[in-house]
């Protein structure tokens, strides 16, 4: 359970820029929510202050119950490392690391040892359709397969909330519909979801679908039959 | 008058990856072709091969009946910056440049007072809708907003072939709607215009539509009414 209370977030450029304006969500154990609106919006915003990468100037984000403002920076950092997977909507890969290394870096919160970790790399990126791929470095593969890198990334840990900011931007229908459906696999398993896309389609994949607009919450609109 | 004769392009991994495998592909002057095709066919190399960033392993690429293979490291990055427009998939900003300064890079290959290029960027930054994010730099940007600076950076030297590489997949409908429209503006001023996209929709504003698969080309797709 992830809340957001009335979250505000500026940035000052000379004139000052309300990235969010004032934003309430709550998230639910389980949940699969989409969020939708214009290029600038605020959608990428909200995704970093859910998952414990920023902290709002004003309002609350609470994880779990605790208010996430109250954590240390270390607290705060095993939170993202155990409970959250996010997918950057750049990727944000370690250049010089390969897919599978790339993909074990969040499994350092866990004790294992070192080849279990690659032997879950391995599984991960095979379910991305990357199995042939494991030892290319970020500059070695397609945009569509460093995407794909990096969602295996953050399902690595098995985490309990996954923010997925645009994770079928630079993927064909087909292979986006097998990221969606490994995404509905997660949600079945009982994990929370909350996933940026621009394209309808891929909303409807999810239970509801939140519409930003101006850093400000328009309208949360309730998907049939979910 | 851009053409591709049988292009080649592998990659030696251990074993070979061959990115492209014998594409042949003829681009009229005012052209608009879209390119499709699962994540990792060869779309992006493909690109990186007309826009001269490359070279093909074999075949050759012509660009106004010259072979780009003749021609010297200066002569191509001319070229380059003269004739040719290119959104990358990463949209590859330098991120210590305001989104201004990063447009009016290309522009170091025209004479012109410093001033003019300024108006210029001012010009076409407002034209894709950040008139307002002049002084941002990347990290000072959505994802949409980058991508948008990126496109405008393309055209800042009004080329006669823009190669856009999943131009639209960071933005929401409206605005990608914008950006196409920009696009429509370029082919009727005469311009070629070859776009990678994953999105049907915004494929079928091109004349016809290129389908990759493996490397290798599978279809072309004339488009009706076009
Ligand atoms: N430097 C490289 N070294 C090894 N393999 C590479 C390299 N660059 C690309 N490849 C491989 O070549 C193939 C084609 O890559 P390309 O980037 O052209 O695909 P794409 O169609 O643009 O994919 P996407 O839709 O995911 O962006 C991919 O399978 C990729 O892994
Ligand atoms: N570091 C920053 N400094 C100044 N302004 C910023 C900064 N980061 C973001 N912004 C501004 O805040 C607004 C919201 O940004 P955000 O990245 O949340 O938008 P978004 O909805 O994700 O957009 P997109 O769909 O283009 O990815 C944008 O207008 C952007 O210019
Ligand atoms: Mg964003
Ligand atoms: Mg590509």
């Amino acid at each position: 359970p992830v809340v957001a209370r009335d979250v505000r977030r500026t940035y000052y450029m000379g004139e000052s820029v309300d990235a969010l304006d004032g934003v309430s969500l709550s998230l639910p154990a389980g949940s699969y929510t989409a969020v939708m609106g214009p290029s600038g919006s605020g959608k990428s915003t909200l995704m970093n202050l859910l998952g414990c990468l920023d902290t709002p100037d004003e309002g609350t984000v609470e994880i779990g119950g605790r208010s996430v403002g109250d954590l240390s920076g270390g607290e705060r950092a095993r939170l993202r490392g155990t409970e959250i997977g996010f997918v950057f909507q750049t990727f944000n890969l370690m250049p010089r690391l390969t897919a599978a290394e790339n993909v074990t870096l969040p499994l350092v919160f866990h004790d294992g040892v070192e080849a279990g970790r690659h032997e879950r790399a391995e599984t991960l990126l095979s379910r991305v359709g990357l199995g042939d791929r494991l030892d290319h470095a970020p500059n070695e593969l397609s945009g569509g397969q460093r995407q794909r890198v990096a969602i295996a990334r953050a399902l690595a840990n098995e985490p309990t909330l996954l923010l997925a900011d645009e994770p079928t931007g630079n993927l064909d229908t087909e292979t986006g519909n097998e990221i969606l459906a490994v995404f509905d696999e997660l949600q079945a398993a009982g994990r929370t979801i909350l996933m940026v896309t621009h394209e309808r389609r891929v909303a409807e994949r999810a239970d509801r679908i939140v519409h930003l607009i101006d850093g400000e919450l328009a309208e949360i609109e309730q998907l049939e039959g979910k």
